[in-house]
């Protein structure tokens, strides 16, 4: 199990740090990595060593994951999960409010990569943020008419309000 | 191969028969603070064979069934039911010996048009796992999802507050979320 | 220093949890509690016992912080931590993208209680939600015209965009 | 007494001389990511004697010299300074002997109306703290503020991510959150 852990470390690797990779498609430019980290000899090993990730946002100096801005970082950790998902696709996706710390500019640009996973997989996105729910086909809210027990409800765009609000008009 | 429906019943706050259509490439749910848009997420690693109650926010198993509110008693079960649609599709056949060509089967091991996942369980404890209305063992669920990419630790769900749990995560944890996609 | 930590436990307990603790203000209603984990024989220890949460949302059933949903553990988090600033008083308060999680209705119960704080405290907020800069008497932009250095600009509420984004048209 | 004013220059992404006036009860901080708002926070924790550097997002405490970007060269050090308005108070008097009254003094231990507090920190390593421009020991700053509520470990600065740490941390860890305050 070696032999797999390297071979998937090395597909992720290539995901998310490559030049197309989900790092540099995410911040449009820059560049990242994925290393083991040595211990105190300076010696990595494929079944022990931890995982740590390096990113350079574009026009910044490189840094660990713990240096970056909230919304810097919160746009890596999307690319690493991304990069993992894409070493092994599946016909749907899930993703539950990932897109919370992320500004406007961010969030076009995490739209932007989602769509060019739909020749392979559905999504299915829980949001807040409006510029997430115009990427959508359809929108289902998910509201509690009487409090405790949900009721699914069909909803357009329009419907919903500021930041997820659901419309008392919107029907079943 | 693809998702077409969620059924729940008596799980967690949906404590009516609901229904979510997967019928486009990309779907969004949306609502209020804490009006169940996560009990979807954990309704379908449910159904999928998820045997850790913690990671399904819970205590314990019992507590995925529907626990009563201010105006309503407590459910007698939960239910959730996954639709698939199940066409016979080209596939890469990679294991004869007569040279790769194209082969045409369903995706998933069952000769249906559609195929029903449902997983119920009991307050009496009692829980059940089906295929198309046929009880089976977990082990089944697993064989059938075998190289879909599809099931409980895959990368393909990432539930709320993933992301933080990797940023807070130190280097040999971090290990671990690879390995478990390995 | 078990006194002083049995005496801050209470001062932070009532704060949170008391009839118009912290908890009942962001939730509009419900009830918290605050107490010590006790260990395999049931004794618990003012100098070691570890500290749990109990919440029950308006019209739910009571549970521990983990089994809530992700605006409602944010919103029991966030009163536990006024409720420990109430305790020990200042003349300033920083809050750093605290409202990130939370959905309109939230946002404002949450700028409500803060305006409760006005009349011993003065408030540093940093937001990417319009109903929290609606709150503030002034707004500050910081941007990177050239890219990796800070650039403060005054701006007005009409200047911040749909999440956060500065017009280029903001003075220094 | 209040918080009036923040003087950053060489500070993290803040290479210029930038001031922020807290003329206001509430002050916003708004800007996209990455941009330097999460600075102005580590600024006032640093200027206050924060030693660790981790707690402010470096692995040394050189980081907080701003190290040049594509544009910019590295600065040679960086320097903070909180400017507080330190009027004359009534206080209640609870030290004396003769009843409590309520006594007029300055909150800070200082005879000035204003109080500014500078750190400073050079790349060849020099750092020093300043009160009204002259210089003192980290004691001397912790003295100042003692007993105003104001410090690194109060519970006044909500820092990035807490709220998401104080969440994912098990009831050990949150007794600690709970020590440090008290
Ligand atoms: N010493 C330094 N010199 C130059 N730039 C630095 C230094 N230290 C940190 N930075 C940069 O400052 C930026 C982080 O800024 P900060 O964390 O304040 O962002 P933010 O505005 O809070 O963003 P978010 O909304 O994502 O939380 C990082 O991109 C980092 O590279
Ligand atoms: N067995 C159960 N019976 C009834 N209600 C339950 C049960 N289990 C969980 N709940 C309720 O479901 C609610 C949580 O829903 P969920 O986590 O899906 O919210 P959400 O819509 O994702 O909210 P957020 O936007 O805050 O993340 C909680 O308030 C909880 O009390
Ligand atoms: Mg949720
Ligand atoms: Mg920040």
């Amino acid at each position: 199990s070696r032999v797999r852990f390297e071979e998937t470390f090395n597909a992720v690797r290539e995901n998310f740090a490559g030049s197309s990779g989900m790092f540099r498609r995410l911040f449009g430019g820059g560049s990242a990595d994925l290393f083991l980290v040595p211990d105190e000899e300076g010696q990595t090993d494929w079944l022990e060593s931890g995982i740590e990730i390096r990113a350079k946002p574009p026009g910044k100096e490189p840094r660990v994951i713990n240096q970056l801005s909230g919304g810097e970082k919160t746009m890596t950790a999307v690319a690493l999960l991304l990069a993992i998902f894409q070493s092994k696709p599946s016909p749907f996706c899930i993703l539950d409010e990932v897109d919370a710390a992320l500004d406007e500019a961010n969030v076009e640009r995490f739209c932007a990569v989602v769509k060019q996973f739909l020749d392979s997989s559905h999504f299915i996105i829980i949001t807040h943020h409006k510029t997430t729910m115009r990427l959508c086909n359809q929108l289902y809210g998910v509201t509690m008419p009487q409090r405790g027990v949900s009721k699914r409800v069909a909803v357009r765009f329009e419907e919903v309000g500021e930041d997820g609000q659901i419309d008392e008009a919107a029907s079943e | 191969m693809r998702l077409a429906k969620l059924t729940l019943s008596g799980f967690k706050s949906f404590a009516d028969h609901t229904e979510f259509h997967f019928d486009e490439p990309i779907i969004g749910v949306v609502g209020p603070n804490g009006c169940g848009k996560s009990n979807v997420v954990d309704a379908i690693k449910w159904v999928l064979g998820e045997r850790s109650a913690k990671s399904l926010r819970g205590s314990a198993m019992m507590d995925v069934i529907f626990a009563g509110s201010a105006s309503r008693k407590p459910m007698g079960g939960a239910s959730v039911t996954l639709t698939f649609e199940n066409p016979m599709e080209s596939f890469q056949d990679d294991g004869e010996e007569h040279g790769s060509g194209t082969v045409q089967r369903r995706a998933l091991g069952v000769d249906t048009e559609e195929v029903d996942v449902t997983r119920r369980l009991f307050s009496d404890g009692k829980s059940e796992y089906l295929i198309n209305g046929n009880k089976v063992r977990l082990r089944d669920i697993k064989e059938l999802f075998l190289d879909t990419g599809i099931g409980t630790n895959a990368y393909s769900i990432i539930e709320q507050g993933k992301v933080d749990a990797m940023l807070l995560a130190n280097p040999i944890e971090r290990r671990a979320i690879l390995e478990e996609a390995a």
